[in-house]
């Protein structure tokens, strides 16, 4: 465990108890893509489905439980408790878009053609492209909370920092996953025009607008 | 790989 990578596992939970929060809190959906949380839900129960048969440490199982946890806690809010406030006007990227192609490619490109090397591997795929409809949605309204894109900039830090993470962990002991690696930097990338909008805009206090 | 990789990571 390298600070990266505990820095990234660290984003990753701000960013899921922060959009926890904001949901409980304001008892409000508004500007959350449900769709995208759907994907994130999968994306977990597909990556720790080893969760009891592969013991690693207690970290590791504490945090996927939390993660598993919180994610379908959100769906659940969105979808069930404070389903009235969900903007289904909005949230309309075709997900299966998203769906089909991972579970494919996972399938023609994977380290070992088991079924759970299959489902981490279609997970990981998954997970790059799982903001999309949230980016989508942020686009269509043309604008997000800011406690939203407090949420997206510790999502897509998160990620960053694994990059930072297989960059060190290559240099001092060879270690590397192209999978995982080139999965990393197309999710890094579709934060990019993010993070320019987050540190223009939302640093110096202002509201997250995109150019209409 | 022979072995199935042992993902270490979250």
């Amino acid at each position: 465990m390298n600070v990266f990578r505990f820095l990234g596992d660290l984003s990753h939970l701000v960013a899921i108890v922060i959009l926890l929060l904001k949901i409980w809190k304001t008892r409000s959906c508004s500007g959350i893509s449900g769709r995208s949380q759907i994907l994130f839900a999968i994306v977990f129960t597909t990556r720790y489905l080893d969760l009891f048969s592969n013991f690693i440490s207690v970290y590791n199982t504490s945090m996927k439980i939390v993660y598993i946890t919180c994610s379908y806690a959100t769906v659940y809010l969105i979808y069930g408790k404070f389903k009235a406030t969900y903007d289904f006007n909005h949230d309309t990227f075709r997900i299966e878009f998203l769906l089909v192609p991972s579970a494919i490619l996972a399938f023609l490109v994977n380290h070992d053609f088991s079924p759970l090397e299959i489902l981490w591997t279609f997970s990981i795929y998954l997970e790059s492209v799982a903001i999309l409809p949230q980016l989508f949605l942020v686009s269509k309204t043309g604008e997000a909370e800011t406690i939203t894109s407090h949420y997206l900039f510790a999502l897509g830090s998160y990620r960053l920092l694994y990059l930072l993470n297989w960059l060190w962990r290559y240099f001092s002991q060879g270690f590397y996953d192209l999978i995982a690696l080139l999965s990393g930097i197309l999710q890094t990338v579709l934060y990019c025009d993010f993070f320019y909008l987050y540190i223009s805009k939302v640093l110096k206090g202002k509201k997250l607008s995109l150019p209409a | 790989s022979s072995e199935s990789p042992n993902h270490d990571e979250l």
